[in-house]
């Protein structure tokens, strides 16, 4: 039995080695085993799971390659809403911001919301005034934008359109 | 979306996850990823969970939550119950998407019904694995 353990997704879908080019496939490999050294490194220091799970998910949130953090894709108005949530199964707290956009980091939101609040989520501007104050950084919201996300944005624009009109 | 689950030395275990939603998503649409039960849970005396996919399959069918109820109250290990929720629950009404699962044991479950899944496992005894595709 392993003393500690760490696993973690960058997302599920359509990713077949046909729609991968090399390149790619070896950028999100290096940044996947990057998120596992970084929550391994606290794990194996005697750290906790949750700073585990939190470096790990930084990690990912502030790659473009996943769709958390920079690189969050775009809703129908062409800006950026991200979720985040986190969970102690230690003694059952939660905790869980949504629908917000300027928050950096949005999982460290949703942990002070779980250590530092009442409360189990907080939403949209609420929870971005709270985050503020738990001093979690917050960016302007062009922060998020990457190139590949508008134009995934813009063809699922376009499909829309064209879908409303027959 | 991405997510993590860990076990430490002191037997505790976390989950979390984070996301920016589907692309084109109607401004005020919340997935599961924030809904504890849903796209995230932790429980010591059953396993810690996050998930990815089709957010409004994952929160009807209440998925992180009942991982862990499988395990916790009708004992099934954690790659039955992982795999259950996925395969039998989600599949056949077209919820699609994956876990990762993990519990105090040490134990490690990453099913997915999409081609691929973005992933990776390290623990005290194992080197770092990276997967992507479902046929590895």
């Amino acid at each position: 039995q392993p003393a500690w353990a760490l696993a973690i997704h960058g997302g599920a879908g359509t990713i077949t080695k046909e729609s991968m080019t090399p390149e790619l496939e070896q950028q999100y490999q290096e940044k996947l085993d990057e998120a596992l050294q970084a929550g391994s490194e606290i794990l194996k220091n005697g750290g906790t799971s949750l700073d585990a799970v939190c470096a790990a998910i930084n990690v990912m949130e502030d790659s473009p390659l996943f769709n958390a953090g920079k690189g969050a894709v775009f809703t129908a108005e062409g800006i950026n809403e991200m979720d985040a949530s986190i969970m102690n199964g230690e003694n059952l707290m939660a905790g869980a911001v949504a629908g917000v956009k300027r928050i950096k980091n949005p999982i460290l939101a949703a942990r002070a919301v779980m250590e530092k609040s009442p409360h189990v989520m907080l939403m949209g501007d609420g929870a971005e005034k709270f985050a503020q104050d738990q001093g979690i950084e917050l960016v302007d919201s062009s922060y998020f934008f990457t190139e590949n996300r508008w134009n995934s944005y813009l063809k699922a624009r376009e499909k829309a359109s064209k879908e409303n009109f027959g | 979306t991405c997510g993590a689950v860990a076990l430490d030395k002191h037997g505790n275990l976390a989950a979390g996850t984070s996301t920016g939603g589907m692309t084109y998503k109607m401004k005020g649409r919340v997935g599961d990823s924030p809904i504890i039960g849903a796209g995230t849970y932790a429980d010591n005396n059953g396993c810690a969970i996050s998930a990815t996919g089709h957010g409004e399959f994952f929160i009807r069918n209440v998925v992180a939550f009942q991982i862990n109820a499988l395990m916790k109250y009708k004992d099934l290990s954690l790659d039955e119950a992982a795999r259950y929720m996925i395969f039998e629950v989600l599949k056949p009404i077209g919820g699609e998407g994956g876990v990762i699962a993990l519990d105090t044991l040490g134990n490690i479950s990453m099913p997915f019904n999409t081609a691929g899944m973005y992933r990776g496992t390290i623990t005290s005894d194992k080197n770092a694995e990276v997967k992507i595709y479902g046929d590895e």
